[in-house]
């Protein structure tokens, strides 16, 4: 043990484990989150070649092959609570992204929450067993966050009882889905349905893309990997181009909105619901912002204790960096960023899944407010810790360039969340439409709850008082 | 028409309060700037277009707020004092920054003296002093295991040079005394010479 980092811990003024057991939420939830990490940690399967010393290629391939380690492991080991297969998952991913990802993360949930009763027998056995791997493709090569300027179409065919998708233009190719180009043989296709003469916008649906016994894609879809990015190596983020696909009329997720076998059209109770995942996605981003500053804040700041240079006080030793004021000044509001982030991320977790409970039952009253906070909070925590990793990785010195600080990739995997699930000035103007309704809503004389309830207060603070 | 409220700087609830407040403004800002727009008999749209640096202000200032009440609001759940009163601390740093760093926004909307900004540096500097004998001990609690972190810098055992070394000789650089690039092109340069 270096001494430095001795002498910090023994110092301490609290103890670290109560504190870690403050954040899993308990002793004993930190005692299984340890044993589930030591499965992988201890795993010799799991050991490979440091990937930066490998070409994309090879990281691919090492990427397929610990997703399917990974699935095969946790069924082996009967793991199945979302958080402690989180907890597995996020040990033996190191940090980078995984081919199946989407899989589990978008698809499999897509179909869980969107699927008829009917449509979820049918599909989510197969999806469970990976025997269908699916991908979420919404992003279009000309459009991303603005769904309405979606091009591909779904068009029915009442005659065969089929949807016809096409992509009509090279800008309504789908484009950066990851697991899209070479791993997924399904994907659920965001697509303008068109029903007996009209256009009623966004709608879900699956989509083979490639043969179940040879992985070949199937005639008149085109498919493939998007090149290399700035981070990201180990997915296969992929393009997608449809010539008159047809696919069943069973294959549109027709839990609220749905098309009868004539063609009608039936209304869902709510346009948000079709971004269901999305918003769910939203929503878990918050908790990784946490975790990427976290981590980056551990390596700076125990770095930081580590590493002496020049002189503090003449003809002295060397001090630790971490006793310089501007190295404080770069690295402790950060520490307590991430902190503040953890618990936005437990609290957004939370609420995601008491509104999602509610719109279960039928409540969709909560819905705006929780599309406007995960917008916003996603926004808010990724451009915080999106610039606090790179202040992490100057606060090391020229060894944060190094590949061996681990800061340039938790900065290239963690950056892309900015702009993926929804460009982030765009999300912010989202949550400024609901910001700016409440206003009005307040104005014109109604009473708000969740957190936009402080607008009731500020309505009669603000209205100017009698002299 | 507003009556000023001024932040209390060693107290945490008073500074959740002025995000409230500074949210309140941004947000009354922005729709009163949506509301000019449309007076100059703009469309909705083009309206909302020259409003969204307010929009966004007003968007940023709210999760702002949310994310410092959190933050207030999580400390009641500890019941360590040791732990408490470190977190109270970092709870502190991060709401005074965010004022410092935003302290336009606090000033306009009157919750917010000039005096108090070097007064909110003077604190920050103090919260600093507080927070650091704790620092590797906070980083310490998030417990990621070396297999996580992935990083020679930010290992437990503190080995980062130790660890730095070994991980370059394994470059495929190495892999050879003398590259083939040597073969193929620098020495036919050089034997020209």
């Amino acid at each position: 043990m270096n001494p430095d980092l001795r002498r910090e811990r023994e110092n301490a003024t609290f103890e670290s484990e109560i504190l870690t057991n403050f954040l899993d939420g308990g002793v004993e939830k930190t005692r299984r989150r340890r044993e589930i990490e030591s499965l992988v940690i201890n795993d010799p399967d799991f050991q490979h070649e440091d990937l930066n010393f490998l070409s994309r290629s090879e990281r691919y391939d090492a990427a397929v092959k610990k997703s399917v380690l990974m699935f095969s492991k946790l069924r082996d080991y009967g793991i199945s609570d979302p958080e402690e297969i989180y907890s597995y998952k996020r040990v033996a991913r190191q940090g980078t992204t995984e081919p199946f990802g989407l899989h589990f993360v978008m698809f499999i949930p897509m179909l869980s929450s969107q699927c008829t009763p009917e449509q979820r027998d049918k599909w989510l056995p197969p999806s469970s067993s990976c025997e269908v791997l699916g991908t979420y493709a919404q992003t279009e090569l000309g459009h991303g966050t603005h769904i309405r300027g979606l091009e591909t179409t779904a068009t029915y065919d009442p005659s065969t009882q089929e949807f016809v998708l096409n992509s009509p233009t090279v800008t309504s190719i789908k484009w950066w889905p990851g697991g899209l180009g070479k791993t997924s043989n399904h994907a659920i296709v965001l697509a303008q349905l068109y029903t007996q003469g009209k256009c009623h916008g966004l709608h879900a649906f699956i989509v083979p893309i490639r043969c179940m016994k040879t992985h070949q894609p199937l005639p008149g879809v085109v498919v493939g990997d998007i090149g290399p990015k700035f981070g990201f190596h180990e997915v296969d983020n992929g393009f997608l181009k449809l010539d008159n696909i047809r696919i069943p009329r069973e294959n549109m997720l027709m839990k609220y909105a749905k098309v009868q076998p004539d063609g009608m059209y039936v209304k869902p109770p709510s346009d948000k619901l079709t971004y269901g995942t999305m918003v769910f996605i939203r929503a878990m981003i918050v908790g990784e912002s946490a975790m990427a500053l976290s981590k980056s804040c551990t390596i700076a700041i125990r770095y930081s204790a580590v590493r002496h240079q020049s002189e503090l006080r003449a003809g002295e030793p060397e001090p630790q960096i971490l006793d310089y004021q501007a190295q404080q000044y770069k690295l402790f509001p950060l520490l307590a960023t991430a902190y503040a982030f953890t618990f936005v991320g437990q609290y957004m977790k939370n609420t995601y899944n008491r509104i999602t409970g509610d719109i279960n039952q039928g409540d969709f009253s909560q819905l705006p407010e929780l599309h406007a906070l995960a917008a916003g909070l996603k926004a808010f925590t990724t451009w915080s810790v999106n610039a606090g990793i790179e202040v992490c990785r100057m606060a090391c010195g020229g060894h944060g360039y190094s590949q061996s600080s681990g800061l340039p990739d938790i900065y290239v995997t963690f950056t892309a969340t900015c702009t993926y699930e929804g460009e982030n000035t765009v999300m912010m103007l989202q949550t400024a439409r609901y910001l700016v309704k409440s206003y009005r809503q307040v104005r014109d004389g109604k009473q708000l709850s969740g957190t936009v309830s402080y607008l009731n207060e500020s309505h009669q603070r603000f209205q100017p008082q009698p002299t | 028409g507003s009556r000023p409220t001024v932040i209390n700087i060693n107290d945490l609830q008073s500074l959740v309060e002025a995000y409230k407040l500074r949210a309140a403004n941004l947000v009354e800002t922005a729709a009163k700037s949506l509301q000019t727009e449309l007076q100059r008999s703009k469309s909705q749209e083009d309206a909302w277009n020259n409003s969204s640096l307010e929009l966004v202000r007003a968007s940023d200032a709210h999760c702002h707020y949310v994310v410092v009440k959190l933050f207030a609001a999580k400390l009641s759940e500890i019941s360590n004092t040791a732990v408490y009163s470190v977190l109270s601390t970092l709870a502190l740093l991060y709401a005074l920054h965010g004022v410092a760093s935003n302290s336009g926004d606090f000033l306009q909307a009157g919750l917010l003296t000039v005096p108090q900004l070097s007064q909110i540096t003077q604190r920050i500097k103090a919260l600093m002093a507080e927070i650091r004998p704790n620092a590797v001990a906070l980083v310490d609690a998030f417990d990621y295991r070396d297999e996580m972190l992935n990083s020679a810098l930010g290992r437990y055992d503190g080995n980062v040079y130790e660890s730095m070394f070994e991980w370059a000789k394994r470059s495929p650089l190495n892999r050879t005394e003398v590259h083939e690039s040597y073969y193929k092109y620098m020495k036919p340069l050089q034997s020209k010479l």
